[in-house]
Protein backbone atom coordinates (compact mmCIF):
# COMPACT_ATOMS: atom_id res chain seq x y z
CA UNK A 1 0.00 0.00 0.00
CA UNK A 2 0.99 3.53 -0.53
CA UNK A 3 -0.59 6.61 0.99
CA UNK A 4 1.07 10.18 1.56
CA UNK A 5 -1.15 13.33 3.51
CA UNK A 6 0.18 16.81 2.42
CA UNK A 7 -1.08 19.49 4.75
CA UNK A 8 -0.05 21.75 2.40
CA UNK A 9 -1.93 20.52 -0.77
CA UNK A 10 -1.29 23.50 -3.28
CA UNK A 11 1.56 22.66 -3.52
CA UNK A 12 0.68 19.79 -5.31
CA UNK A 13 -1.52 21.59 -7.55
CA UNK A 14 1.82 23.83 -8.32
CA UNK A 15 4.21 20.83 -9.11
CA UNK A 16 1.33 20.05 -11.58
CA UNK A 17 0.31 23.19 -13.35
CA UNK A 18 4.88 23.74 -13.94
CA UNK A 19 4.71 20.37 -15.51
CA UNK A 20 1.48 19.51 -17.33
CA UNK A 21 2.36 21.38 -20.50
CA UNK A 22 5.76 19.55 -20.88
CA UNK A 23 5.34 15.99 -20.66
CA UNK A 24 1.90 14.25 -20.88
CA UNK A 25 2.05 11.01 -19.25
CA UNK A 26 4.75 10.36 -16.92
CA UNK A 27 5.41 7.27 -14.45
CA UNK A 28 5.46 8.55 -10.81
CA UNK A 29 7.60 6.31 -8.55
CA UNK A 30 6.96 5.82 -4.85
CA UNK A 31 9.39 4.52 -2.65
CA UNK A 32 10.61 4.70 1.09
CA UNK A 33 12.72 7.87 -0.18
CA UNK A 34 9.96 9.29 -1.55
CA UNK A 35 7.79 10.44 -4.25
CA UNK A 36 9.34 10.93 -7.40
CA UNK A 37 9.08 11.40 -11.32
CA UNK A 38 11.23 11.39 -14.39
CA UNK A 39 9.72 12.41 -17.91
CA UNK A 40 10.96 13.75 -21.07
CA UNK A 41 9.22 15.88 -23.47
CA UNK A 42 7.73 14.29 -26.69
CA UNK A 43 11.16 16.14 -28.82
CA UNK A 44 13.51 14.34 -25.75
CA UNK A 45 15.66 17.52 -25.65
CA UNK A 46 13.78 18.76 -22.22
CA UNK A 47 13.39 16.56 -19.16
CA UNK A 48 11.64 17.00 -15.68
CA UNK A 49 12.86 15.74 -13.05
CA UNK A 50 10.95 16.09 -9.79
CA UNK A 51 11.68 14.85 -6.17
CA UNK A 52 9.15 15.19 -2.68
CA UNK A 53 11.05 13.82 0.13
CA UNK A 54 9.34 11.11 2.39
CA UNK A 55 10.01 13.15 5.31
CA UNK A 56 8.45 16.37 3.70
CA UNK A 57 4.74 14.60 4.27
CA UNK A 58 2.63 14.95 7.35
CA UNK A 59 2.01 11.48 6.57
CA UNK A 60 4.34 8.91 4.41
CA UNK A 61 3.57 5.05 3.99
CA UNK A 62 4.73 2.86 0.96
CA UNK A 63 4.95 -0.67 1.36
CA UNK A 64 6.81 -1.79 -1.35
CA UNK A 65 7.74 0.15 -4.34
CA UNK A 66 5.32 1.18 -7.28
CA UNK A 67 5.43 2.76 -10.25
CA UNK A 68 2.28 4.64 -11.04
CA UNK A 69 1.50 5.80 -15.01
CA UNK A 70 -0.15 8.68 -14.27
CA UNK A 71 -1.14 11.19 -17.83
CA UNK A 72 -0.56 14.78 -16.63
CA UNK A 73 -2.95 16.68 -17.72
CA UNK A 74 -6.24 14.16 -15.98
CA UNK A 75 -3.68 14.49 -13.05
CA UNK A 76 -4.28 18.24 -13.29
CA UNK A 77 -7.77 18.61 -13.93
CA UNK A 78 -8.64 16.28 -10.28
CA UNK A 79 -6.01 18.46 -8.15
CA UNK A 80 -7.46 21.92 -9.70
CA UNK A 81 -10.39 20.60 -7.83
CA UNK A 82 -8.90 20.65 -4.15
CA UNK A 83 -8.83 24.25 -2.73
CA UNK A 84 -5.41 26.08 -2.09
CA UNK A 85 -6.00 25.45 1.93
CA UNK A 86 -7.06 21.71 1.09
CA UNK A 87 -4.99 18.81 2.70
CA UNK A 88 -4.82 16.23 0.09
CA UNK A 89 -4.34 12.62 0.79
CA UNK A 90 -2.94 10.32 -2.16
CA UNK A 91 -3.44 6.65 -2.10
CA UNK A 92 -3.18 3.29 -4.05
CA UNK A 93 -3.31 -0.12 -2.92
CA UNK A 94 -1.39 -3.10 -4.39
CA UNK A 95 -2.53 -4.35 -7.26
CA UNK A 96 -4.82 -1.78 -8.50
CA UNK A 97 -4.83 -0.20 -11.13
CA UNK A 98 -6.21 3.21 -9.81
CA UNK A 99 -4.86 5.95 -7.70
CA UNK A 100 -7.44 7.96 -5.03
CA UNK A 101 -7.20 12.07 -4.30
CA UNK A 102 -8.95 13.08 -1.06
CA UNK A 103 -9.26 16.96 -0.52
CA UNK A 104 -10.33 17.68 3.09
CA UNK A 105 -11.16 21.32 3.60
CA UNK A 106 -8.88 23.29 6.95
CA UNK A 107 -12.11 22.93 9.01
CA UNK A 108 -13.12 19.18 8.10
CA UNK A 109 -16.60 20.34 6.68
CA UNK A 110 -15.84 19.10 3.06
CA UNK A 111 -14.55 15.49 1.94
CA UNK A 112 -14.04 15.12 -1.27
CA UNK A 113 -12.19 12.01 -3.37
CA UNK A 114 -11.43 11.38 -6.54
CA UNK A 115 -10.34 8.43 -8.53
CA UNK A 116 -8.05 8.25 -10.99
CA UNK A 117 -7.10 5.45 -13.65
CA UNK A 118 -3.47 4.37 -13.97
CA UNK A 119 -1.71 3.35 -17.30
CA UNK A 120 0.68 1.37 -18.94
CA UNK A 121 3.68 3.88 -19.53
CA UNK A 122 6.64 2.51 -21.28
CA UNK A 123 9.19 5.67 -19.97
CA UNK A 124 12.93 5.82 -20.89
CA UNK A 125 14.96 6.66 -17.99
CA UNK A 126 17.87 8.76 -18.11
CA UNK A 127 21.00 8.08 -15.52
CA UNK A 128 21.86 11.89 -14.87
CA UNK A 129 25.52 12.08 -13.42
CA UNK A 130 26.33 14.79 -10.73
CA UNK A 131 28.26 17.10 -13.04
CA UNK A 132 29.90 20.38 -12.34
CA UNK A 133 28.94 23.07 -13.87
CA UNK A 134 30.89 25.99 -15.35
CA UNK A 135 28.62 28.55 -13.67
CA UNK A 136 26.14 28.62 -11.24
CA UNK A 137 23.67 31.26 -11.13
CA UNK A 138 20.91 31.64 -8.70
CA UNK A 139 18.50 34.72 -9.01
CA UNK A 140 15.15 35.72 -7.76
CA UNK A 141 12.36 32.58 -10.19
CA UNK A 142 9.75 35.75 -10.39
CA UNK A 143 13.04 37.78 -12.67
CA UNK A 144 13.88 35.27 -14.44
CA UNK A 145 10.25 34.37 -15.78
CA UNK A 146 9.80 38.16 -16.66
CA UNK A 147 12.76 37.77 -18.82
CA UNK A 148 11.90 34.76 -20.23
CA UNK A 149 8.89 36.22 -21.25
CA UNK A 150 9.85 39.22 -22.57
CA UNK A 151 12.64 37.85 -24.68
CA UNK A 152 9.79 36.11 -26.30
CA UNK A 153 8.46 38.81 -27.73
CA UNK A 154 11.50 39.60 -29.65
CA UNK A 155 12.94 36.13 -30.08
CA UNK A 156 12.92 32.29 -30.28
CA UNK A 157 16.32 31.40 -28.79
CA UNK A 158 17.96 32.95 -25.27
CA UNK A 159 21.53 33.06 -25.68
CA UNK A 160 22.44 33.11 -21.66
CA UNK A 161 26.34 34.13 -21.28
CA UNK A 162 28.05 34.43 -18.10
CA UNK A 163 31.03 36.14 -17.61
CA UNK A 164 32.81 38.46 -14.53
CA UNK A 165 30.29 41.14 -15.36
CA UNK A 166 26.95 39.19 -14.68
CA UNK A 167 24.26 36.96 -16.40
CA UNK A 168 23.30 38.11 -19.71
CA UNK A 169 20.36 36.92 -21.56
CA UNK A 170 19.98 37.81 -25.24
CA UNK A 171 18.00 37.09 -28.03
CA UNK A 172 17.39 38.18 -31.82
CA UNK A 173 14.57 38.42 -34.17
CA UNK A 174 12.87 39.92 -36.83
CA UNK A 175 12.34 43.18 -35.25
CA UNK A 176 15.33 43.67 -33.40
CA UNK A 177 18.09 42.83 -30.67
CA UNK A 178 17.56 42.44 -26.76
CA UNK A 179 19.70 41.95 -24.37
CA UNK A 180 19.51 42.01 -20.31
CA UNK A 181 22.31 41.91 -18.00
CA UNK A 182 22.05 40.73 -14.23
CA UNK A 183 24.62 41.68 -11.92
CA UNK A 184 25.70 40.02 -9.11
CA UNK A 185 23.59 41.48 -6.17
CA UNK A 186 24.11 40.47 -2.49
CA UNK A 187 23.26 43.28 -0.98
CA UNK A 188 19.36 43.13 -0.92
CA UNK A 189 17.77 42.98 2.87
CA UNK A 190 15.68 39.61 1.54
CA UNK A 191 17.62 36.57 0.51
CA UNK A 192 15.00 36.12 -2.02
CA UNK A 193 15.95 39.04 -3.83
CA UNK A 194 19.75 37.97 -4.46
CA UNK A 195 21.57 37.39 -7.66
CA UNK A 196 24.81 35.13 -6.83
CA UNK A 197 26.63 34.27 -9.54
CA UNK A 198 29.51 31.34 -9.19
CA UNK A 199 31.53 31.19 -12.13
CA UNK A 200 34.25 28.58 -13.09
CA UNK A 201 34.65 29.18 -16.83
CA UNK A 202 32.89 31.53 -18.84
CA UNK A 203 30.20 29.65 -20.78
CA UNK A 204 27.42 31.37 -23.21
CA UNK A 205 24.67 28.70 -24.63
CA UNK A 206 21.29 29.38 -26.60
CA UNK A 207 18.31 27.61 -25.67
CA UNK A 208 14.57 27.41 -26.97
CA UNK A 209 12.72 30.57 -25.24
CA UNK A 210 9.45 28.01 -25.40
CA UNK A 211 10.77 25.72 -23.02
CA UNK A 212 12.51 28.33 -20.88
CA UNK A 213 8.88 29.77 -20.39
CA UNK A 214 7.36 26.38 -19.94
CA UNK A 215 10.05 26.17 -17.10
CA UNK A 216 8.85 29.10 -15.45
CA UNK A 217 5.55 27.83 -14.93
CA UNK A 218 7.11 26.50 -11.96
CA UNK A 219 7.90 30.08 -10.23
CA UNK A 220 4.89 29.84 -7.48
CA UNK A 221 7.12 26.74 -6.12
CA UNK A 222 10.21 28.70 -5.17
CA UNK A 223 11.07 32.28 -4.92
CA UNK A 224 14.68 31.99 -6.25
CA UNK A 225 15.47 29.74 -9.33
CA UNK A 226 18.98 27.83 -9.93
CA UNK A 227 20.38 27.94 -12.86
CA UNK A 228 23.31 25.58 -13.50
CA UNK A 229 25.04 25.75 -17.16
CA UNK A 230 28.21 23.87 -18.18
CA UNK A 231 29.27 24.35 -22.17
CA UNK A 232 28.84 20.17 -22.95
CA UNK A 233 25.64 19.40 -21.05
CA UNK A 234 22.22 20.56 -21.09
CA UNK A 235 21.24 23.60 -18.75
CA UNK A 236 19.24 22.70 -15.53
CA UNK A 237 17.08 24.87 -14.31
CA UNK A 238 16.32 24.09 -11.09
CA UNK A 239 13.30 25.39 -7.96
CA UNK A 240 13.61 23.95 -4.82
CA UNK A 241 9.98 22.61 -3.10
CA UNK A 242 9.75 24.31 0.65
CA UNK A 243 12.04 21.92 2.98
CA UNK A 244 11.08 18.92 0.54
CA UNK A 245 12.78 18.11 -2.91
CA UNK A 246 12.71 19.88 -6.05
CA UNK A 247 11.74 19.87 -9.66
CA UNK A 248 14.66 20.36 -12.15
CA UNK A 249 14.23 21.02 -15.43
CA UNK A 250 17.08 20.03 -18.00
CA UNK A 251 17.52 21.06 -21.24
CA UNK A 252 19.82 20.52 -24.39
CA UNK A 253 21.34 23.59 -25.53
CA UNK A 254 20.68 24.70 -29.46
CA UNK A 255 23.27 23.27 -31.49
CA UNK A 256 25.94 25.33 -33.88
CA UNK A 257 24.32 25.84 -37.05
CA UNK B 1 13.27 20.53 -32.63
CA UNK B 2 15.37 20.67 -35.49
CA UNK B 3 18.06 22.29 -33.99
CA UNK B 4 18.75 20.74 -30.78
CA UNK B 5 20.58 17.63 -29.64
CA UNK B 6 17.93 14.75 -27.70
CA UNK B 7 18.92 14.14 -23.86
CA UNK B 8 20.17 10.71 -24.75
CA UNK B 9 22.95 12.57 -26.79
CA UNK B 10 24.22 13.86 -23.02
CA UNK B 11 22.97 11.45 -20.65
CA UNK B 12 22.61 7.20 -20.58
CA UNK B 13 19.10 5.72 -20.98
CA UNK B 14 19.52 3.38 -17.12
Amino acid sequence: MFELRLEQGSLLKKVMEAIKDLVNDANFDCSATGFSMQAMDSSHVALVALLLRSEGFEHYRCDRNISMGINLANMAKILKCAGNDDIVTVKADDGTDSVTFMFESPTQDKISDFELKLMDIDSEHLGIPEAEYDAIVRMPSAEFARICKDLSSIGDTVVISVTKEGVKFSTRGDIGTANIVCRQNTSVDKPEEATIIEMKEMVSLTFALRYMNSFAKATPLASQVTISLSSDLPVVVEYKIAEMGYIRFYLAPKIEE
Amino acid sequence: DIFQDALETYFDSK
